[in-house]
């Protein structure tokens, strides 16, 4: 463990709190994409199945156990709870065209031809491209609460910081791991434009709004 | 499990 990875978790833990704060204090889930709540949740069970076959630690398994059970409360928000909220209309983005190309990847490039490392992979690849549809929403209703903003930007910073601990990781252990690397790159990219509009606006007082 | 494939990361 090392000081980035660290923050990236604690970033990512205060992602999904300030999530589920946003809901449940608002008592509404406007403005935030149920598609990429579901693609979370697939990308933590498929993750964490080693849950219950490999220990790491008491920090890693209460960290597995917190995103999952995170992930399907916030699904249970935004589609049972405060469906009335749910803004359907502008979360149309077609998971199907990132789960499907993601699962065949996972069989192509992957480090072991068995489930559980075909799933990790999966859920890998899946987790770069599971906020296209939060993201695409946001451009459709080109603006964003500014706590919906704080969350993403601090669900981008995770896995920024997690690159920066892949390079010490190399660096200081002599450990790499491709997939994981490629796939975190390419997640923070996806991230860019918004980091960008989130630093020249938000964090200037103004609301977050694209040009439409 | 080989040093690449350990996962300890979340």
């Amino acid at each position: 463990m090392n000081v980035f990875r660290l923050s990236g978790d604690v970033s990512h833990l205060l992602a999904i709190l300030i999530l589920l704060m946003k809901i449940w204090k608002t008592r509404s889930c406007a403005g935030i994409s149920g598609k990429s709540q579901i693609l979370f949740a697939l990308v933590y069970t498929t993750r964490y199945l080693d849950l219950f076959t490999s220990f790491i630690s008491p920090y890693n398994t209460a960290m597995k156990v917190f995103f999952i059970a995170s992930s399907y409360a916030t699904i249970y928000l935004i589609y049972l709870k405060f469906k009335a909220t749910y803004d359907r209309n502008h979360d149309t983005f077609r998971m199907e065209f990132l789960v499907l190309p993601v699962l065949v990847l996972a069989f192509v490039v992957n480090h072991d031809f068995t489930p559980l490392e075909i799933l990790w992979t999966f859920s890998i690849y899946l987790e770069s491209v599971a906020i296209l549809p939060q993201l695409f929403m946001v451009s459709k209703t080109g603006q964003a609460e500014t706590i919906t903003s704080h969350y993403l930007f601090a669900l981008g910073m995770y896995r920024a910081l997690y690159i920066v601990n892949w390079v010490y990781r190399y660096y200081f252990e002599g450990f790499y791991d491709l997939i994981a690397i490629i796939a975190g790159v390419v997640q923070t990219v996806l991230y860019c434009d918004f980091f960008y509009l989130y630093v020249t606006k938000v964090l200037k007082g103004k609301q977050l709004t694209l040009p439409a | 499990w080989s040093k690449r494939n350990m996962h300890d990361e979340l």
